[in-house]
């Protein structure tokens, strides 16, 4: 079973081209192993990523680096989906 | 026909078990009218495929006749977008069991057919059940690569290979090796084809509220754009009336971002017109683990924005 243990959800907000590319950038570095639940495409659009908990630390350096705005939405995503599959099982009974 | 037992909870994720014999109640209620369909099919291959569309708990709503225009609906192609099959399940409900009480679903059934694919990538979803719920793809093994699935909504023939999918099979977006390689995606294509009379194309996908139309693979518009923008933003504007829910209309290349090989883009191509894809209500603070208890709420406003789509649909043959 593959947990998410300390996987966190980051919405990140652009402000212009040049941060948009440098999220497309990120996006292309695989070793990160990030999940883009939305991908960057244009400034008007928040970019929402899943980071394994190996990479948390050097993504947020990445945005923090470049001056791009982010947020937390899930602070630990297998919280979240425990949560989730006790409510299932719940139902299932 | 509703022949449903009451037992079934709509407001709640269910297992694809109890999704494929429990939704509409009893199993003939369900198959039987698909499996007339698949007796009248001669092709021996193109059967087994169609049995295998049966095994995705296929909903079928028709009053008869031979001729109907269709309305193709399917939900949960990437299987993780929970809350699309539990509003599909919900959906099927409703159609059966306002039948012959919605004078407008009764006049709209009378006069057109809807295949609704509830479950559209069965393999997927019970994985994120038992394994990994982030999971979006197939399951199917890639041959030199430790890696499992393809993206299925980057396996359609539109701009196959194209910007916006990986051709890396541990990314997320893996095209696959070819278009059409994904049995849950050559199995619509080879019905809708068989068909022939197919006139709306609808895929529910969830997150963060948009209803798009084509194109995806590229930034140019359809031909349609206008009539299709402005429908877009009618079934909007439907779905906001019950709760207050916003939804972005436009392209997906404008909307969200530029992706190949996607379904309605195929299904554009390939001459339905009204081929629509409805990213469902999960504003982002969920990811794709939407509560429970938004399940009837997101299926109630989507089957708004659905029905204004089909009148239109049933109002403009083409």
């Amino acid at each position: 079973l593959e947990t998410f243990v300390g996987h966190q959800i980051l919405r990140i907000k652009t402000r212009n081209e040049e941060e948009v590319k440098k999220l497309q950038l990120l996006e292309s570095l695989e070793r990160f192993e990030l999940d883009f639940w939305i991908n960057p495409s244009t400034p008007a659009r928040p970019v929402d990523v899943r980071i394994p908990t190996s990479c948390v630390q050097a993504v947020k350096a990445f945005l923090e680096s470049h001056g791009i705005e982010y947020s937390i939405l899930i602070e630990d995503l297998q919280v979240v989906l425990d949560k989730e599959k006790q409510d299932l099982a719940c139902s299932q009974q | 026909r509703d022949r449903s037992s009451n037992s079934f909870n709509y407001g709640t994720y269910n297992s694809l078990d109890s999704v494929s014999t429990s939704a509409l109640g009893e199993e003939d209620s369900f198959f039987l009218a698909f499996f007339h369909i698949l007796s009248s099919i001669k092709h021996p291959i193109l059967r087994s495929k169609m049995s295998f569309c049966l095994l995705l708990a296929h909903g079928f709503f028709s009053t008869g006749g031979s001729d109907h225009p269709a309305i193709w609906i399917d939900a949960g192609i990437h299987s993780r977008e929970w809350v699309t099959q539990a509003s599909a399940i919900w959906i099927a409900k409703k159609i059966a069991s306002d039948y012959e009480k919605d004078p407008s679903i009764t006049s709209l059934l009378n006069k057109t057919d809807i295949f609704l694919l509830t479950v559209a990538n069965p393999d997927g979803y019970v994985f994120t059940h038992t394994t990994n719920r982030m999971w979006r793809k197939t399951r199917s093994r890639n041959q030199g690569s430790l890696c499992v699935g393809v993206d299925p909504n980057r396996n359609w023939d539109a701009g196959f290979g194209g910007p916006g999918a990986s051709s890396n099979p541990c990314s997320d977006s893996y095209r696959g090796p070819g278009a059409n390689s994904e049995v849950e995606v050559k199995s619509i294509v080879d019905f809708i084809k068989n068909h022939g009379n197919i006139r709306a194309f609808l895929t529910l996908h969830s997150y963060s509220q948009l209803l798009m139309y084509p194109y995806g693979y590229k930034c140019t518009e359809p031909a349609d754009r206008a009539e299709l923008d402005a429908l877009g933003r009618a079934a909007a504007s439907s779905i906001q009336s019950l709760y207050g829910t916003t939804f972005t209309v436009g392209s997906i290349c404008t909307t969200i971002y530029q992706a190949s090989g996607g379904s309605i883009d195929w299904s554009y191509d390939y001459g339905i017109k009204y081929s629509f894809a409805f990213e469902l209500r999960d504003t982002g603070r969920y990811g794709f683990l939407l509560p429970a208890d938004q399940i009837i709420p997101t299926a109630e406003e989507t089957w708004l924005g659905l029905k204004k789509i089909i009148q239109h649909v049933r109002d403009n043959p083409y």
